[in-house]
């Protein structure tokens, strides 16, 4: 995480949740995309971070 | 076999009402964990907008982490309204399938799962459950790997709010575990029939 902007999962996923509209399994495919275009420096290595989804729901969740 | 190979049909969309109530709860270890208030800060903005009835809890031990669970699942059951959903956000360190209390003990992602599921609390059957856990999994430190000409990523698109707390875009590196949609036959611990 860091110190001031907080972590990049949490900080992208409120973003997307916030900002764009679809079913929770699109938004959560639109921050799989988002961290998959971005990358960390740890110890003055390039890292990458991505989420994983499993899915048990049975309809269509929308938030907005 | 004709109708076998007949055109596909488009699926039948259903979605979950969500004219309820909406509850949300957030377990978070912030020690040694700096950057977490930041986290929190954004997650009670989200919930205030999705209209979320939401609890922030700052340095549960491993213990307190059931028991904060067990409460929110008391709070879901007596709740005067319908419920139309639950979100469970759980921010700490962690190892696969374990999460670190504020004690430096582990606690059982299965066993925190279980509190709110269709048996144990049901207020939320069938309605829908979200976690979100921000926690290691394991030590493995992935570099990414490099792409060919042809297999782009997308282009840069900058959200509409606030900053990631990541470096900006790198289109030569992909993350090794993409696309790719895990289908279980049946939950962990489950026999599959």
């Amino acid at each position: 995480r860091h110190d001031e902007k907080g972590s990049g999962f949490i900080q992208t996923l409120t973003d997307v949740f916030i900002h764009k509209k679809g079913s929770i399994l699109e938004l959560t495919e639109e921050i799989t995309r988002l961290m998959a275009n971005t990358e960390v420096m740890q110890e003055g290595k390039p890292r990458k971070v991505n989420p994983e989804v499993q899915s048990t729901l049975r309809k269509k969740l929308y938030l907005q | 076999m004709e109708s076998e190979m007949s055109d596909p049909q488009p699926l039948q969309e259903e979605r979950y009402d969500m004219s309820g109530a909406r509850l949300a709860l957030t377990l978070c270890v912030t020690k040694a964990r700096e950057g977490s208030e930041v986290d929190m800060e954004a997650l009670e903005r989200m919930f205030r907008y999705l209209k979320f009835e939401s609890t922030m809890k700052r340095d549960p031990t491993a213990q307190q982490f059931l028991e904060e669970l067990d409460e929110f699942q008391q709070t879901i059951d007596n709740w005067e309204e319908p419920v139309s959903c639950a979100f469970v956000v759980l921010m700490a360190h962690g190892e696969e399938g374990l999460l670190k209390g504020e004690d430096e003990k582990m606690v059982r992602l299965e066993d925190l799962f279980e509190v709110l599921n269709n048996k144990n609390c049901k207020a939320l059957r069938g309605k829908p459950k979200v976690y979100i856990i921000q926690a290691c999994r394991g030590e493995h430190r992935d570099p990414g790997e490099e792409l060919r000409g042809n297999e782009e990523l997308g282009g840069d698109e900058e959200l509409g709010g606030d900053e990631v707390a990541v470096l900006k875009n790198n289109p030569q590196s992909i993350p090794t575990y993409t696309d790719t949609l895990h289908i279980y036959s049946t939950v962990e611990g489950y026999l599959s029939y």
